[in-house]
């Protein structure tokens, strides 16, 4: 029932598709009840956003934006020459095109606001991802980053350490303590056969990681599996299916609107929209809510070569899609009613040193590690959420390498895919795989590390160096998350998703932004033109007045008589323009005896411009003032006049 | 430079190290660090270019501008780094390195 003047919404089957009905977002439900994403701001962390172009504008947020690249607070971006800058604006469209405006298209949360942070469109450190996971963090509500390290089948690269500590501290410090939402989107490597657990943006328990399906729910040729993958959502798949219709730049060839955006790219942002209508209806939920209720709301769907594994907690989980579709009106209904998980606990097994030789045959190098109730006591976890394995594994051929970990449910977890291009001789150090396929099952138990050597050249054998393994997961005990699956399910009607119920939320903590103001670069080279610019016309019009004085045969002959003043000439006084230079006082020694000229008294008249002779009664009055000399008893006088000398 | 909000993260051309330094907590924790920043620079021969974003206690030097010889940077650098080694306010260093990022 819901209708725009947009002209390209019909064509936006990923919000409401007429042609396959069901192969949508399913939000146009969540949308009739005014959740649109009101009061939430989502930032696209990217090449830059053109928040001029009237799809965006309304909703742009400059308060959350900034240029890293530039350095100064507009994330503009920069037409460059591949014609490639359009990305972050594309981007940022699915999530807040603004409806209603006859033009293009429509966001998923159009009742958000958008900021952008441009950080790709130059030379990127650590230093600088760390700056921009937590820019303007009080302001930003989620973080949407389509980008990642190279999708070449053959890098192994992920946030550094200053970027592993912005996410960390964006989840602890993030949007008033509840923890700032980073959605990264899965990768693009899946024709060099890559794994998104190579990715270290994926792999981390702080991301929620998005892979992509096409209009028929298939993963798309450029997808990648990985066991760290959260949920998945729709996007442009091979030639004969349809792409993405979004806003577009209109710079260069850019013509505002694009029906041509894919990827896994395209796939963050709508989760990140779907994110936002969560936290319309819920601001108070927490990161791990966050991550919590796509677990429990992902659907599964028929795909023969998903793979699907329901493990212990009755979660169903494929490698291709995680726990499933993102569902919109899925998705609100449980953030309506959601109240916080408990806190996250954690638990660290010692480093396990092996120097195990991995066989060259089929048979696997197997490694085993028990976590008994004592070892969780301290923490009190009792079901898991992320399982994270750090292993150094060296090895001629890196690629030839196959990782499998086995929860105690025997729920298994490819971590490490072979890659047919990684011939890397360095094999693995101290890298951190992770899967979110236990999620809710008993953390007790036996864990089991699989590696096979799947090369074919007889090379040298592997080693397994040390591996260490790191629970992540809370209280909640099996029976609790079974009754939140229930209380979920009782939600999906709708029947809560209305303005008379609502949860309490508790406030959230008022965290000072580090953003003392400070000058940007930009300001200062003005400020800085600006105060020579000052200084020169000062210099030249002091050289100016000192000559024209010069020039000015100024010889006042005060010894005897009135002084003479030089002849003004007649034009000069016609025009106002003869220069007033006078003595501000007499010859008269401030002692009272000395220099008296004789005559009448003298005195510094002071000859006012011609103003005076406009007479009105306060000139007259200022004559006066003017003649000041003969109406004040000499001693005052003296001190006066000493004063004004 | 100071730019809003931390380093002058711009487009880094040249040598460029973070650092998490120790430093009190509490009141005046932050001018101290500042401080202590300044003071490494110093003795770095870099700049400082201020608190790297939201992180507490880590910052970012930079190599003034100019232009210089391969010789020179190398020698730049591993002075740098003895400094940096076996300074005793430096918890952590690392030289920043271009990331290589790509969209999807």
């Amino acid at each position: 029932g819901v209708h725009f003047n947009d002209p390209k919404y019909p064509q936006q089957w990923h919000l409401n598709n007429r042609r396959s009905p069901g192969r949508d977002i399913n939000v146009t439900g969540v949308w009739e009840r005014n959740v649109t994403g009101r009061g939430v701001t989502v930032v696209v962390v990217d090449d830059g956003v053109e928040h001029t172009i009237q799809d965006i504008a309304p909703n742009y947020s400059p308060e959350g934006s900034y240029d890293l690249n530039s350095n100064d607070p507009d994330p503009m971006p920069h037409p460059d020459l591949e014609n490639g800058n359009h990305h972050g604006t594309r981007c940022a469209g699915e999530i807040a095109a603004v409806p209603n405006n006859s033009f293009c298209a429509v966001g998923v949360a159009f009742g958000s606001r958008i900021a952008g942070i441009r950080v790709l469109d130059g030379p990127l450190t650590d230093s600088m991802e760390a700056v921009a996971f937590n820019k303007h963090y009080q302001i930003n509500d989620i973080y949407s980053c389509s980008w990642g390290p190279d999708d070449d089948g053959k890098t192994v690269d992920g946030p550094h350490q200053l970027g592993k500590a912005a996410l960390q501290h964006g989840v602890i410090a993030g949007r008033q303590g509840f923890g700032s939402i980073f959605v990264v989107a899965s990768g693009n490597g899946g024709q060099h056969n890559d794994n998104c657990n190579y990715d270290g943006y994926a792999n981390s328990i702080y991301t929620v990681t998005i892979g992509a399906v096409d209009e028929e729910g298939r993963m798309p040729f450029y997808a990648e599996e990985c066991a760290s993958m959260l949920a998945v959502t729709f996007s442009g798949g091979d030639k004969m299916l349809r792409s993405i219709v979004t806003t577009d730049w209109d710079l260069q060839k850019g013509t505002g609107c694009t029906e041509g955006h894919t990827g896994t790219s395209a796939a963050a942002p709508l989760a990140a929209g779907m994110i936002a209508l969560m936290l319309q209806v819920r601001p108070c939920l927490t990161w791990r809510d966050v991550q919590h209720i796509i677990v429990f709301t992902a659907t599964r769907y028929e795909d023969r070569h998903a793979d699907w594994i329901t493990n212990e907690a009755g979660f169903s989980h494929s490698h291709q899609h995680g726990f499933g579709l993102l569902n919109a009106w899925r998705l609100v209904n449980a953030a309506k009613i959601w109240t916080s998980v408990p806190y996250l606990a954690s638990y660290v097994s010692p480093v396990l040193k092996e120097n195990k030789a991995i066989p060259l045959s089929a048979r696997p190098l197997e490694v085993l590690w028990n976590v008994s109730r004592m070892d969780l006591d301290m923490s009190g976890l009792k079901t898991l959420e992320h399982v994270a394995v750090t292993v150094s594994i060296t090895h001629p051929r890196r690629g030839s390498l196959e990782v499998k970990l086995f929860c105690p449910s025997g729920m298994m977890s490819l971590i490490g895919a072979p890659r047919s291009l990684d011939s890397d001789p360095n094999g693995f150090n101290d890298w951190t795989f992770s899967t979110v396929r236990c999620w809710g099952e008993r953390a007790k138990g036996t864990y089991r590390l699989v590696i096979r050597d799947v090369g074919d050249e007889t090379s040298q054998a592997g080693v397994l160096r040390q591996w260490q393994l790191t629970l992540y997961g809370s209280v909640w005990s099996p029976v609790d998350i079974r009754d939140r699956q229930r209380l979920l399910e009782s939600a999906m009607s709708g029947k809560y998703l209305h303005d008379g119920f609502t949860l309490p939320c508790p406030p959230g903590l008022n965290i000072p932004e580090e953003d003392g103001y400070t000058i940007t670069p930009n300001t200062l080279k003005t400020l800085v033109l600006i105060g020579c610019f000052t200084v020169f016309w000062t210099i030249y019009y002091t050289l100016e007045v000192y000559l024209s004085q010069r020039n000015v045969a100024f010889r006042p002959i005060c010894r005897s008589g009135p002084c003479h003043w030089p002849q003004r000439s007649q034009k000069a006084k016609e025009e106002g323009t003869e220069l007033e230079s006078m003595p501000l006082c007499s010859s008269q020694d401030p002692g009272g005896v000395g220099l008296e000229s004789e005559g009448s008294p003298t005195t510094s008249r002071l000859h006012a411009p011609d103003l005076l002779d406009q007479g009105d009664w306060s000139l007259s009055q200022s004559r006066g003032a003017l003649d000041v000399p003969q109406l004040l008893p000499p001693d005052l006088l003296q001190g006066k006049e000493a004063q004004m000398c | 430079l100071v730019g809003a909000g931390g380093p002058r993260a711009q487009g880094p051309r040249g040598l460029s190290w973070a650092v998490r330094l120790d430093g009190p907590e509490g009141e005046g924790a932050e001018e101290s660090l500042e401080r202590r920043a300044d003071a490494l620079a110093q003795a770095t021969g870099l700049m400082n270019a201020g608190r790297i974003g939201e992180l507490q206690g880590h910052y970012l030097l930079v190599q003034p501008a100019g232009h210089r010889q391969a010789r020179q940077v190398k020698a730049i650098r591993q002075q740098v780094e003895a400094v940096l080694a076996r300074h005793e306010a430096v918890r952590w260093h690392s030289e920043q390195r271009l990331l290589k990022r790509t969209k999807r």
